[in-house]
């Protein structure tokens, strides 16, 4: 705060750091990496859960973003990161079917609590992914498989919904179904609180409702590999200024 | 008898070294006084040994790189090159004429990755961007 010009030159501390100040840098580098503090984890620790779907997948990515971490400099960033700096997946909590029986249409829903999506962030893109086995049932017929936003429940009618993706594939095909959710992403912005309701909806060439069970579709039940997922990806709206030390 | 009275020569101190002539490391004006120069450390920080490593994923550590010791320009020479650094840039910034551009501000940012657990169950990847000092002004 003094008047331009040099100031008397400090003497810095010769000495290696102390504990508590090496405790202190690391804390400090650590919110650096945006780790507001240590979470407690509700479930066994890390390496045990890795081989579930969603960190499966995270860490695919963590290793292309790192991958690109030194040449920030603006490299051609990985397609599917694109410009995000926060990447969050969401395991869901509830599953419900309309499935077996004869009632049409058939449906299986996600429910999926995003109260830990941080403020100031802005969506760049959001997908749900599920995992399709070939149908056991079905002979190789075309299948169209749509996902809605459940918008609003109701207890004596049915449900408002909203349309956000439909993929066409085939009874027979395996592998990782990814649908575009990212049209809801303003709604669930605006109403953290409240749970984000998706529903899957199967329906064979000739317009039947198909289950999407029968279909193939895993749900919580696949193995934990194969468990569906919710991937969102957000850019942050604000640099975060750093109080300096 | 009276002896002339000696020009005085203006005080130099006064003028804010040009950004072009700060002292550089080699510049015999740091060392011949024995203060310490500025050096660039590596400080690693383990996961592991902070314990964390049942919420963090990847990586397993970080190695910070800081600088330490002596370098000439006016804000507090005590601080690690990634606040001083980013300091110093942004007062130069606000005021150019004032406060010259810190002789360590960064050449090289790197961003940052983390891949961890949040408290729900979330698997979380996060990336800062320039925020790590690869390579700093000094060295």
């Amino acid at each position: 705060g003094g008047g331009p010009g040099p100031r008397p030159p400090h003497s810095c501390p010769q000495r290696p750091l102390g504990a508590r100040e090496r405790r202190d840098m690391q804390r400090e580098i650590l919110a650096v990496l945006g780790l507001p503090g240590r979470p407690r984890p509700r479930a066994p620790p890390a390496t045990a859960r890795l081989p579930a779907s969603a960190p499966l997948f995270m860490l695919d990515l963590y290793h292309a973003m790192a991958g690109d971490d030194d040449d920030d400099g603006g490299g051609a960033p990985e397609r599917r990161l694109g410009r995000a700096d926060l990447v969050m997946s969401f395991v869901n909590m509830v599953e419900r079917d309309r499935g077996l029986g004869p009632q049409e249409p058939h449906w299986k829903e996600f429910l999926f609590d995003l109260t830990q999506i941080p403020a100031g962030e802005a969506v760049t893109a959001a997908e749900f992914r599920i995992y399709k086995v070939p149908s056991t049932h079905l002979l190789n017929t075309t299948l169209h498989v749509s996902v809605f936003e459940v918008v609003q429940e109701h207890f004596n009618r049915e449900s408002d919904l909203f349309f956000l993706d439909l993929q066409t594939l085939r009874a027979g095909d395996e592998g990782w179904l990814v649908l575009d959710i990212t049209a809801a992403s303003d709604r669930w912005l605006l109403n953290r609180d409240k749970d984000l309701g998706l529903r899957l909806c199967v329906e064979a060439e000739d317009g039947h409702s198909v289950d999407p069970g029968l279909a193939g579709l895993l749900g919580q039940r696949a193995p934990r590999s194969r468990q569906p997922f919710m991937v969102t990806f957000f850019r942050a709206t604000s640099s975060p200024a750093r109080a300096p030390r | 008898a009276a002896r002339p009275l000696k020009r005085r020569q203006p005080k130099k101190s006064n003028e804010l070294p040009h950004p072009n002539k700060l002292p550089g490391i080699f510049d015999d004006r740091h060392g011949s006084h024995g203060r310490q120069v500025c050096r660039r450390h590596e400080l690693y920080v383990s996961f592991q040994d902070l314990g964390w490593l049942d919420w963090v994923i990847a990586p397993q550590g970080y190695s910070a790189y800081y600088c330490e010791g002596e370098c000439s320009f006016p804000l507090d020479s005590c601080m690690n090159a990634t606040n001083h650094a980013i300091l110093q840039s942004l007062v130069h910034l606000m005021k150019p004429d004032t406060v010259p551009k810190a002789c360590c501000a960064p050449t090289k940012l790197s961003a940052t990755s983390v891949l961890y657990y949040d408290s729900s169950n979330n698997v979380i990847l996060r990336k800062h961007r320039n925020m790590v000092v690869k390579a700093c002004g000094c060295h």
